[in-house]
């Protein structure tokens, strides 16, 4: 696991955090579902909580689907490619790409699209950067920068335990034998390994 | 396009769904490409590994030449360790296959600093082991 430069975390005084979609994009509750199941991967493991609301502006965390250009300086470039992005703690911002074909639910390495993504996989990647964590070389973990489509990872590996519990401590409930080290279905035929 | 179940996607956009081409695709034309080499469009991939942190302090991105460059190679050699493949320093298929992969839009490096694997200490990259008999 990785960090940002200069570790930056929530305050102590942050920890209860609120997370709120773009009115603009207009996401149906199913969508929404996806986040708070990505949301609460990471709460269960940390003393961290994330609570739904409406005031977008107000919210800790600001979530939106976005196409191209969208006044961050980090344009989007379509179909994969760049799938999400999000900023450092305490920022907030996270974006996905809205080019993108998002899966919601069901089992997503039976698509015959070859371009469908997983959108809870992604959920849980960026959400471990919004928390202080950088990308990570074991392949196995959430904060692996790389997913291939038809993929589904969104189970925390050890690596991002360790990783955001030294930042913010554990959950004094958490379970460590609930944390898979096999957490990925795959069914990539664009990769010849 | 949001598909709220897999099932939901439609039947008409199934047959096409294998012509679908990812927005690195391009990069697979590069494949066995080397060091000295000058290929058109090579510049757009110096600028995948400048967007990701892998060549720092460049020029601005219009400036980068289709040459493959020692810049190239560095980088190359630094994403090969960072993503656990074999450090070649060329575009050999294994790398270019993970390259075109969909990925997050943060960089690996930031500022020319990474936790990952290339900015670990040397030995602790090295995939040799030394023992001594007690």
């Amino acid at each position: 696991y990785s960090y940002f430069p200069g570790q930056p975390v929530w305050p102590e005084s942050r920890r209860d955090l609120t997370y709120a979609f773009d009115p603009s994009n207009g996401l149906t509750d199913t969508v929404k579902s996806v986040f708070t199941s990505a949301f609460a991967r990471w709460s269960e493991v940390t003393p961290l909580t994330f609570t739904q609301t409406d005031s977008y502006n107000g919210a800790d965390i600001r979530i939106g689907f976005y196409n191209g250009d969208h006044g961050d300086g980090e344009p989007f470039d379509g179909i994969l490619g760049t799938l999400a992005h999000a900023f450092s703690p305490p920022s907030g911002r996270f974006h996905l790409d809205d080019a993108e074909e998002w899966v919601v639910s069901g089992d997503v390495t039976t698509s015959s699209l070859t371009s469908a993504i997983d959108m809870e996989s992604v959920a849980v990647h960026e959400i471990g950067h919004l928390l202080g964590l950088g990308h990570s070389s074991v392949e196995e973990a959430i904060m692996y920068p790389t997913i291939p489509s038809r993929t589904k990872k969104v189970q925390l590996a050890s690596d991002d335990v360790q990783g955001i519990q030294s930042l913010y401590g554990a959950n004094p409930n958490y379970n460590p034998s609930s944390t898979s080290t096999e957490s990925t279905q795959q069914n990539d035929t664009s990769d010849a390994h | 396009r949001f598909f709220p179940n897999i099932t939901s996607i439609p039947p008409w956009l199934q047959p096409n769904s294998t012509a679908v081409q990812g927005a690195w695709d391009s990069f697979k034309k590069f494949g066995g490409c080397h060091p000295g080499e000058k290929s058109d469009g090579l510049s757009k991939l110096k600028n995948y590994f400048h967007y990701f942190g892998y060549i720092p302090n460049s020029p601005p991105s219009s400036n980068f030449t289709d040459d493959f460059d020692d810049e190239l190679e560095s980088a190359i050699k630094t994403y090969q360790k960072n993503f656990n493949l074999n450090v070649t320093g060329e575009l050999d298929e294994q790398t270019l296959n993970h390259i075109t992969r969909p990925r997050c839009g943060n960089a690996d490096i930031v500022n020319g600093t990474t936790s990952m694997n290339s900015g670990k200490s040397t030995s602790l990259n090295s995939k040799h082991f030394h023992s001594v008999q007690h």
